[in-house]
């Protein structure tokens, strides 16, 4: 996934069935984002994967004082490309049985 | 504790906690 300066991982272990999952996002380099960023650490929060669109998700960060309306953006695409590699993951460990 | 939370008006939840040294970017 692209580099946007803001980190997003899984923050408890994926058992690749329930769809609301625990992540956990940081900034690793301000530098990438628009606006000035307060270090106030890492964010951890729940996502459902079927339901929840991460852009909505990052706007919510923003209205809570965590980011600037003009980095939603990046972060939007930060937790959506994560959303991503954890549901690509769990199509390749999905077995034929099921 | 470093530990925050900070309640979304729309009901989600966000806990503040610190970054790993480890996994910070080497400058």
């Amino acid at each position: 996934a692209e580099d946007t300066g803001v980190r997003v991982e899984i923050n408890e272990e994926d058992d690749g069935k329930k769809s609301s999952i625990a992540l956990k996002l940081w900034v690793e380099d301000p530098k990438k984002l628009k606006g000035k960023y307060k270090d106030t650490g890492a964010i951890e929060f729940t996502f459902d994967l079927v339901s929840e669109v991460p852009e909505v998700v990052a706007q919510e960060m923003v209205e809570s004082g965590f980011f600037l309306d003009c980095d939603v953006k990046i972060v939007g695409k930060s937790i959506r490309d994560r959303v991503a590699l954890i549901k690509w993951r769990r199509e390749r460990t999905v077995s034929p049985g099921n | 504790s470093a530990t925050a939370q900070v309640v979304h008006s729309a009901g989600r939840r966000f806990i503040v906690s610190p970054v790993p040294e480890a996994r910070l970017k080497e400058q």
